[in-house]
């Protein structure tokens, strides 16, 4: 069976965007496509972070984390309300 | 919110605010549950067209349509994806996938921060008067981020990344997520950066009281809130057959038990189950309550589950009594049926005579509101307490807030307990927890920000704390913990309670920008990749030859850590701490005088300088407090207030001690 996925926040480093992606959303989507083929971006953070979150098995995360302009890979926490 | 604004001097807000229209151009922005938009709280009347430059959206979806925002309500959205990836699709027969609150919790949030005024308000004729919002004024966005089964921290990133690109000013978060390095910390990041884009951000500091070391998020770019009481209460008594009378409180508004006295029986007794004494859902014997008064204990199951179980067995009515867990505190709900909450104290007498007499009787009664009741403010026991376990050199929580039996908005879609089977819908309902008092200081931010739009997020948090008070009118030991009987300390309250007839002229304010809390960063020995987590500063390395201090902060509280001396050496160590202040109340004298209280030992204060003076707005003037204490067991604390007064100003900072 394939390995359980969990979300990720994926925190990048906007300035280290390489020059042949022209917007920040297809470095992201390349970053993910690297470590995975069927991996779908949840989100894209643009205002209070940079980066984006995916489910990704934990195999593919540690590989997100080693690519270079990868600040973190944080998995998903569950606040409650107060 | 009823009582609260005339409980925090709002009820004068001309002299508040003085024109009629500033604050109409703040918006707060709410994540939380979502929003009932037809609630007369988000009545938009009087209300100009939106602030200029506002990008928000009323997001379309189930049972929501964009034409449900309004000039008040201006923004709704909702946020699911990371919620719905995690825990599968949404069930559209329990909650709804639009921004349209289901639960209550966000709309009793979000009109408690800037709900519109609506005239006889009460729950079931319980806390009537108009009720409002801390900043009526101000306008509303609704970020959905909470769901049945809780907040997804890739939600609540995107709901604050899209609030901060709207528009958003303030930023009220009713939720917590334990406690963790600010990188790892999606609140925390999220918050840093809105509070860079100048968007103050008010968290509730959790409910996890009276326990030490209890607070969530405890960044200190964040406003952190604890909550305390009302002087308003929901008096129910229970009188046995004994004729000894002990008092609680109810918000139950139904048909009275009858004049004559019921059999009572406890729960415990009533039950095959382990833990019996508790109601969970199928424990009682029916034939051993019906009719009967049933005595259950506070624990594991909600208190208004409870009081269905009870009633679904054939019970008459029930007590529900505090354990050592909950102490003397009293939170009032709506039951299904006649009940009275009462304290651990008088739990446990009744309990003693239950199960000392033969054929015990009790009835209950009940008092409705009763409002003026002394002392009050006192410290809810669930509020979370410090010391700040992330950085105890940090003072959290900031402040506290009424956050007790708080009347606000409700939904539409549950009854006042949230059971499905209540079938009792209503416009307000009463409810408790930091969840409550965080949107309270969130609305009285948005109104500071509305007199004073050039403050920073810092300087308002300054203004409301320095303000806080921390003593009852003529002083008599300082506000009280409900969960001791006894004072509080700055670990409860902060830098007190709210006081934002005082917030709106503090005279000085402690002031902080994004790159302060970056030099707060590199004292905690983040490294670069920490610091451009947090910060999205890229290659940001801390100056190796700078020395950075977190006692640097330019906070406007202390927390002062000092070393147990090991072995026989019993020296004095000395701590100092340095603050810059800013004049906003134009030239003024202002001289400081300080008060410690330390069990063991005396803590020696001196400030240099003592005397600060300022000839106009805007001015900066800097000082540092050199603290010496002489060794103390490890886990040792002690407390104390540092004041700079012109005469006319009281700019105060609470202090405290910890050995380790």
């Amino acid at each position: 069976g394939e390995e359980k996925r969990q979300t990720y926040i994926v925190h990048m480093a906007k300035s280290r965007r390489p020059s042949t992606f022209a917007e920040h959303g297809h470095w992201y989507d390349a970053s993910l496509r690297s470590v995975s083929s069927s991996a779908e971006i949840l989100y894209s953070y643009d205002t209070v972070a940079h980066g984006f979150s995916a489910r990704l098995t934990t195999a593919e995360a540690q590989a997100l984390e080693s690519l270079d302009g990868v600040l973190s890979v944080l998995p998903e926490v569950r606040y409650e309300l107060h | 919110t009823t009582r609260t604004p005339e409980f925090l001097g709002l009820d004068k807000s001309d002299d508040l605010v003085p024109q009629a229209n500033t604050g109409s151009d703040v918006v707060v922005g709410v994540l939380d549950t979502g929003v009932w938009p037809e609630r007369k709280s988000f009545d938009d009347t009087g209300f100009g067209p939106v602030p200029a430059g506002w990008k928000g959206a009323c997001e379309e979806g189930k049972d929501f349509k964009a034409t449900d925002c309004n000039r008040k309500l201006i923004g709704a959205r909702f946020f699911s994806k990371g919620y719905e990836a995690s825990m599968g699709p949404i069930d559209e027969t329990r909650e709804l996938r639009s921004p349209r609150d289901s639960d209550g919790h966000g709309t009793h949030t979000s009109t408690t921060a800037a709900g519109s005024a609506v005239t006889d308000a009460s729950l079931l004729g319980f806390a009537a008067g108009t009720a409002r919002g801390m900043a009526t004024r101000a306008r509303v966005a609704a970020y959905k981020v909470c769901w049945v089964g809780g907040c997804f921290s890739s939600d609540i990133l995107a709901a604050i990344d899209r609030a901060v690109d709207d528009g958003c000013h303030v930023l009220s978060l009713s939720l917590g997520g334990g406690m963790s390095d600010y990188y790892r910390d999606s609140v925390a990041i999220g918050a840093f950066n809105a509070m860079e884009k100048g968007v103050l951000v008010s968290c509730s500091a959790g409910n996890s009281g009276p326990s030490a070391s209890s607070l969530s998020n405890v960044a200190p770019w964040i406003t952190t809130v604890g909550a305390g009481t009302l002087d308003r209460d929901f008096p129910a008594y229970v009188v046995l057959g004994n004729g000894k009378n002990y008092s609680g409180v109810s918000l139950y508004s139904g048909k009275p038990l009858p004049s004559s006295p019921l059999p009572i029986v406890y729960a415990g007794n009533a039950s095959n189950a382990t833990g019996g004494n508790l109601c969970m859902p199928g424990t009682l014997m029916p034939e051993k309550v019906a009719g009967k008064i049933v005595l259950c204990e506070r624990g594991i199951s909600p208190r208004v589950q409870k009081g269905y179980v009870v009633r679904d067995a054939g019970g008459a009515g029930m007590i529900l009594a505090n354990t050592d867990a909950n102490g003397e505190e009293l939170v009032a709900d709506a039951h299904l049926l006649p009940a009275n909450g009462v304290g651990e104290k008088a739990g446990d007498a009744i309990k003693r005579y239950l199960l000392s007499e033969m054929s015990p009787t009790a009835t209950i009664v009940f008092g409705g509101t009763k409002v003026g009741v002394r002392p009050s403010p006192v410290v809810a026991a669930f509020s979370s307490r410090g010391p700040n376990v992330v950085t105890p050199e940090i003072l959290k929580p900031d402040l506290i807030a009424p956050g007790v039996n708080i009347l606000a908005g409700w939904t539409g879609a549950v009854g006042p307990t949230g059971l499905s089977v209540d079938s009792r819908r209503v416009e307000f309902s009463i409810i408790s927890g930091t969840s409550m008092s965080c949107p309270h200081v969130s609305g009285l931010a948005a109104l500071l920000k509305g007199a004073h739009p050039d403050w920073s997020p810092a300087a308002i948090r300054s203004a409301l704390m320095t303000t806080a008070y921390a003593d009852y009118p003529g002083g008599n030991g300082g506000l009280l913990d409900v969960a001791t009987g006894k004072a509080a300390t700055p670990f409860d309250y902060g830098a007190g309670h709210v006081d934002p007839r005082r917030g709106m002229d503090p005279g000085l304010v402690y002031d902080l920008t994004a790159d302060d809390y970056i030099d707060f960063l590199c004292a905690l020995n983040y490294t670069s990749l920490q610091i451009a987590a947090v910060a999205k500063r890229t290659n940001y390395t801390c100056d190796r030859k700078r020395t950075y201090a977190v006692s640097g902060l330019n906070y406007p509280s202390f927390a002062v850590a000092f070393e147990t001396a090991s072995g026989d050496r019993v020296g004095v160590a000395t701590v100092k701490h340095t603050r810059t202040m800013t004049s906003v109340g134009g030239p003024g004298t202002y001289k400081a005088t300080v008060a410690t209280a330390v069990t063991g030992g005396e803590v020696k204060v001196a400030v240099e300088p003592a005397e600060l003076s300022f000839t106009k707005v805007g001015e900066k003037q800097s000082y540092t407090v050199s603290f010496s204490a002489p060794s103390l067991p490890s886990g040792s604390s002690g407390f104390g207030r540092l004041e700079w007064s012109d005469g006319k100003h009281v700019v105060a900072s609470p202090i405290a001690f910890t050995w380790t």
